[in-house]
């Protein structure tokens, strides 16, 4: 399950709050994974006390509106990094950015596709720079694109363009995925579908045996 | 009140901070960095094991503008029926109580009811209305809160209610289940020319792929 409690003092209509706080949580926690199951449970509560002074904000395009989704997105994306950064057994952080999508929409779905992949996230642990793993996650988020302008990167290696593979350095890439485990650190998979204007990310974790050993101990 | 601060901030370390580069600075504090919040954790016998808090209270001292996210999960937890409900019904809120231990997910109208003697029970505390104060749960599903050690928590968990970073960060241990890290941040930022705070916590770490509204 995942909770959030949410704070400003920011001073906003009703409206415009819940719109910007469903358009936050739409670009963070709903951009997250661990395992694939929903919560009965998960919440996202915030409040805005509006003592701060500034003026009230009741329109969705005032720059003004603009100011503070840019950072109610950063403080939400911030906290559901971190629950995907802590996700049960994980060694490492898994974030997925797509650019080149026709929307911002269909860009987190693919991101969030090769973040949900259990085949992506076992790779990642087994230090396997498996670019077909996260080619397959690509292909069946439900996103049409053309596959000669398919692009995908592990950091800043590049493993695969115009659709088709590249010979890369696979030490150097694996090694990349080693650092991040023994650090706790990020493993960056980028991927491009097309020239379009829309981009997005996702943001999960590895799947280790702790996984299964920590759930297999915690029953209902 | 000191001592048990410190003694909650031992069971659980604070994340890495992971927030976006942007126009904003990351100041000390979680849900109390914004002015006008109260936040307060505490162990209250929920858990099923050891004296890791268990309870938090964030509190407002005015009527917030309330917005709230939940799970589209169909088998939906007590505490997200009650808090649907209750924004659909109110703009505002003052108070969240949030415990851990049991999820009070799939446990029937009992598991309803509960949620709404505890939310009184702040209400009552608080001098609010009702519809002022909203729940989240986090823990076992299937099992319905320890009402009674949660009900008679409430009266220190109120007094322990601070506008401090240790009263932020004991709230954020106090919602943690499996978590290893605490998950709290603030920041700082301009809007409109003037200074603006936002600030929050959140918990989590398994049985995680939300898909909220």
């Amino acid at each position: 399950t995942m909770l959030g409690v949410i704070t400003t003092d920011a001073l906003v209509t009703s409206d415009i709050w819940r719109k910007m706080v469903q358009i936050a949580v739409n670009r963070s926690f709903n951009q997250i994974t661990v395992d694939g199951d929903t919560s009965t449970n998960d919440t996202v509560i915030a409040l805005a006390s509006g003592v701060s002074g500034s003026s009230r904000i009741s329109s969705l395009e005032s720059h003004e509106a603009k100011q503070l989704q840019a950072c109610l997105d950063a403080v939400m994306q911030g906290l559901a990094k971190s629950v995907a950064w802590d996700g049960e057994g994980a060694t490492c952080l898994i974030e997925v950015t797509v650019t080149g999508a026709t929307s911002e929409a269909e860009a987190a779905k693919i991101a969030r596709s090769v973040a949900s992949s259990s085949l992506v996230k076992a790779a990642v642990y087994g230090r396997d720079p498996n670019w077909g793993r996260i080619a397959c996650a690509v292909g069946y988020a439900g996103t049409p694109f053309h596959l000669n302008e398919l692009q995908i990167s592990l950091g800043d290696i590049l493993l695969m363009d115009g659709g088709q593979p590249l010979p890369f350095d696979r030490a150097a890439a694996s090694a990349h995925l080693w650092m991040a485990g023994e650090t706790h650190g990020t493993v960056e998979i980028l991927v491009t579908v097309g020239k379009g204007q829309g981009s997005g990310k996702a943001w999960g974790c590895d799947l280790s045996y702790d996984y299964v050993k920590i759930n297999a101990e915690y029953t209902t | 009140a000191s001592s048990s601060v410190e003694e909650s901030l031992k069971y659980v370390p604070a994340a890495p901070i992971l927030l976006p580069e942007g126009p904003w600075t990351q100041i000390p504090g979680g849900v109390t960095a914004a002015n006008g919040f109260k936040a307060a954790g505490m162990y209250g016998g929920l858990r099923a094991k050891g004296e890791k808090p268990d309870l938090a209270l964030v509190t407002c001292d005015v009527d917030a503008i309330a917005a709230g996210a939940f799970t589209r999960n169909v088998v939906a937890a007590a505490p997200v029926i009650y808090c649907k409900h209750t924004l659909d019904k109110s703009q505002t809120a003052r108070a969240v109580l949030i415990n851990a231990g049991q999820a009070n997910a799939a446990t029937g109208d009992a598991g309803y009811q509960d949620v709404i003697e505890c939310a009184s029970a702040v209400a009552k505390l608080l001098q609010l209305r009702l519809e002022e104060v909203l729940i989240e749960s986090t823990g076992v599903i299937g099992q319905r809160i320890k009402k009674d050690a949660l009900l008679n928590s409430l009266p220190r968990l109120v007094s322990l209610l601070s506008s401090n970073v240790e009263g932020a960060d004991s709230a954020a241990v106090a919602i943690t289940t499996t978590d290893l890290v605490r998950k709290t941040v603030a920041v700082e930022t301009e809007v409109g020319g003037r200074q603006v705070r936002i600030g929050g916590m959140a918990k989590g770490s398994g049985m995680i792929h939300p898909n909220m509204a």
